[in-house]
């Protein structure tokens, strides 16, 4: 109970930490217990510095930065008991195409890292040119969804 | 055990049988707001045993059967299958005896859902726990819905506390 | 008390209903009270129906649609009382370009209507080519920000 | 009465006196993720009065005074100004005599906030009262957060009445 709990804490902190690094391209980031002594019933608070910036909570950091920065745990979750499926829907929105690319960079890892496939929903034109396939869902009956192969120039017009 | 293909019918917009091919690495899905795209993620979470109607954005059960278009009637029952390559054999046991694993859920009005695994009638339970072993199913923290990042970030601490919970 | 929140109720459904149909190019929508009598103690539900769909709670709608629906209800309330200053932080992130479009039709619509003044944040390129001007924001000293005046074509270079 | 100019100093990440010019129609304001876009909205909702931490994403109000950054030390105050153009004399009765307006909020660390109308010392309340009387003010429902349209889309119910009461 206590233990394992303790041990997936300290497992996910340490990728967490190192994802952050990676995705902001410096800085320093934590996860710390909160509000309880005992693990089951603590609460989780992420303290993060971006580059140059001050430590603080996650509130205080900017939207395209919170994002970013729950990112970087969500796949330390994920890379402590990798799924065999893993799918995205618009968690790139809040993202600037920097960010986008960065976002990217780290799919293309943990498709190195990992035999996880990955579906990707995206209105994104950086994070469609890095997929390695698109599909595209229609309404061309109004109310009736269909699924397109497409390829990247088809895409951007779908989406547009 | 990987995850080949999903097939809708009568699910949410996606009134006629519909194939969603998943390959290896990383499969783009694009289109306009409204055009059904969340909805292929929702089916992917149904058909392993999502059991919570608000978590597929309804109030009931029943709300993701095809309610009806401007030049389509409603259905009455929805149903969608997935297709596991088990050529590894590396499916839980129970399950791991062929080289491909099908799970079939349909929900029929007024009757309710029933699900299928390799033509057998299994129950929900059965099917949740095939995944669950597999390291993933409805629930699984590697399915990230719209505005999920949002929700995690405002969350309180102890609300935010769960998603290590899943992972230990 | 009752008679005035009634009153406004009128008077913001009538308009979200005329925004609904205008940002989506059809279909209807309506605001209802609900979960009491009392109109002080009720919950507003959201009842629309994008066209050649079902009529459905706000829930059953996709995230852009929801965002629309959200807009059209927000610039209701505005138009029942328009203020001196309007800003629209990061609100069309969820919407594709079509629907962009469409937000930034209505921002016109708004600017011909009221004396209002409107600051507009945005990601989105489709947006930034519809404004007035545009003023950057940058970090060139990491953690200071330093806001400068731009055309559009600096302001892609900046948002990229 | 027309807003014509926000002036920040020491405001989160707006350490050195920075000039936004509000004029007519649409203004765009674009930049990267973090580089201080929200903080000229959250600057504007505090010099109208603004006094809940949580709406300036912070623990508490010394939040929003300059933290410092890598090359530079911390700040011990935060003022913003806004100048209101009033030549069409439209202003609330108390601020109607002159043709511009300027209101002036300065928070000192360990002091706590004061309030200056055309340099006159004045109390928090008339400043909020001010902005009400003008259909405007730090809760006004045509300041929209990053983030607020998704609150409002899934608030339960009775939370999203309040969004009515802002407009009776
Ligand atoms: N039971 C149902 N029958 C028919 N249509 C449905 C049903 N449930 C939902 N829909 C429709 O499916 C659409 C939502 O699709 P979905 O959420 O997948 O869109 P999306 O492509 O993700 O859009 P966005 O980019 O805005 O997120 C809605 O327009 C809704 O009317
Ligand atoms: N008191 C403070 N002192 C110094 N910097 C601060 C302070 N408060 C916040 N910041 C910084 O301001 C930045 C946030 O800026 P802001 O939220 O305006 O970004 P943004 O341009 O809106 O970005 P996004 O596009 O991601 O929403 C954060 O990086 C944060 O570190
Ligand atoms: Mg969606
Ligand atoms: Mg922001």
């Amino acid at each position: 109970g206590r233990e394992r709990l303790l041990t997936a804490f300290e497992q996910v902190n340490t990728s967490f930490a190192m994802l952050f690094k990676h995705l902001f391209g410096g800085g320093e980031a934590n996860l710390v217990m909160v509000e309880s002594d005992d693990p089951l019933d603590a609460g989780l608070e992420i303290m993060c510095q971006p580059p140059g910036k001050k430590l603080s909570t996650l509130s205080l950091l900017s939207g395209g930065e919170q994002t970013l920065t729950a990112m970087a745990l969500i796949f330390a979750v994920f890379l402590s008991n990798p799924a065999p499926i893993c799918v995205l829907d618009e968690v790139d929105a809040p993202l600037d195409d920097a960010n986008v690319t960065r976002f990217c960079d780290l799919l293309d890892e943990m498709c190195r890292q990992t035999d996880t496939r990955f579906l990707i929903i995206t209105h994104h034109a950086v994070t469609m040119a890095r997929m390695d396939r698109l599909f595209g869902v229609t309404m061309q009956e109004q109310g009736v969804s269909q699924l397109v192969s497409v390829d990247l120039k088809k895409a951007e017009a779908l989406v547009a | 055990m990987r995850f080949s293909k999903l097939r809708l019918t009568g699910f949410k917009s996606f009134v006629d049988p519909t194939d969603l091919i998943i390959a290896d690495g990383l499969t783009g899905v694009v289109g306009p707001n409204g055009c059904g795209k969340s909805n292929l993620l929702e089916a992917l979470r149904w058909v392993m045993g999502e059991n919570r109607p608000k978590a597929m954005r309804g109030g009931g059960m029943e709300d993701v059967i095809f309610a009806g278009a401007a030049s389509r009637p409603a259905r009455n029952f929805a149903e969608v299958s997935l297709h596991l390559d088990n050529t590894d054999r590396l499916a839980p046991s129970g399950f791991n005896e062929a080289d491909n694993i099908d799970i079939i859920r349909r929900i029929t009005r007024d009757v309710g859902s029933a699900y299928k695994a390799n033509g057998k009638d299994v129950r929900a339970r059965d099917v949740q726990m095939l995944f669950a072993d597999a390291s993933t199913g409805a629930h699984s923290p590697a399915l990230v819905r719209q505005g999920q990042i949002a929700e995690l970030i405002n969350a309180k601490p102890k609300a935010r506390r769960r998603i290590l919970e899943e992972a230990a």
